[in-house]
């Protein structure tokens, strides 16, 4: 799922901005 | 963790609601005052007639735009949200898959003007014949619909707070890995909700709250939509829309 979602993946690794 | 115990106190669910009314205020994307200031700021005949006269693909992909920044707001909400980012990756994107664009749905009815039936779209307010070049006439006045059905209820900031939380936050989702986890926080959700209601005097509000399964149709009849668009035009999609959008719904 987080491979077919990366964009959702990464936003939500990233720190809240 | 409000994750951990089985039975929260009243003191933890006071935290929790703190701090989604926190994270909601943060990233609500749009203030509420500025909207009902800006409820008069109609399109002109000229603008409307524009807007119809742009192509389907144009209109689409200026749609799909407005989407994803608004699913943007949404994703930042469910970060700063307690107990969220204690579920694993997995549920996570379970979650905002399923219930980003139903959060977004539900937010806009604080953009929306019952009086004349329009909605703030690209910096004034516009009826559903201003969406007329997508195609999908339908759809539109399913959505113009559901927000004027929402706007009855009179929904405060809070309200809207805690019931997107609870939208978001549904253990009934497929594919989750961590349904009892999901389940906790959905549980404190509730008792959150209703205990600000009962606070309030507005628990009427919990029997004519829209059912679970009138903003999942929304959300599937916006699928479809873009699958037959995507069938007539996939290189428009593949090459201009925009990546998250995509992600979550193609």
């Amino acid at each position: 799922l987080q491979e077919k979602h990366r964009i959702l993946h990464k936003l939500l690794q990233n720190g809240n901005s | 963790s409000i994750l951990e115990s089985p039975n929260s106190s009243v003191t933890e669910i006071e935290h929790l609601t703190q701090n989604v009314l926190k994270s909601y205020r943060e990233t609500c994307q749009l203030r509420l005052e500025d909207l009902q200031l800006l409820r008069l700021e109609t399109f002109s005949w000229e603008e409307v007639r524009s807007y119809q006269k742009k192509s389907m693909e144009e209109m689409w992909e200026r749609c799909a735009c407005r989407i994803t920044e608004a699913i943007q707001y949404v994703v930042e909400f469910a970060k700063r949200m307690g107990g969220f980012m204690e579920l694993c990756q997995n549920d996570q994107i379970v979650l905002l898959k399923a219930g980003a664009m139903e959060v977004v749905l539900v937010r806009m009815c604080r953009a929306f003007n019952s009086e004349n039936r329009t909605v703030f779209f690209e910096g004034k307010y516009a009826g559903p014949e201003l969406f007329k070049s997508l195609g999908c006439n339908e759809l539109i006045n399913s959505i113009f619909d559901f927000a004027h059905s929402l706007c009855s209820l009179h929904f405060s900031e809070n309200e809207i707070a805690l019931f997107t939380a609870l939208v978001l936050i549904n253990s009934s989702r497929p594919w989750l890995q961590e349904k009892d986890k999901v389940e906790r926080l959905q549980n404190n959700l509730e008792l959150a909700f209703k205990h600000m209601l009962r606070k309030t005097h507005r628990e009427s509000i919990l029997a004519k709250l829209p059912p679970k399964g009138k903003l999942r149709s929304l959300c599937y009849q916006h699928m479809e939509k873009l699958r037959s668009f995507r069938q007539m035009y996939p290189i428009i999609v593949h090459a201009v829309f925009p990546p998250l959008y995509k992600e979550l719904f193609s």
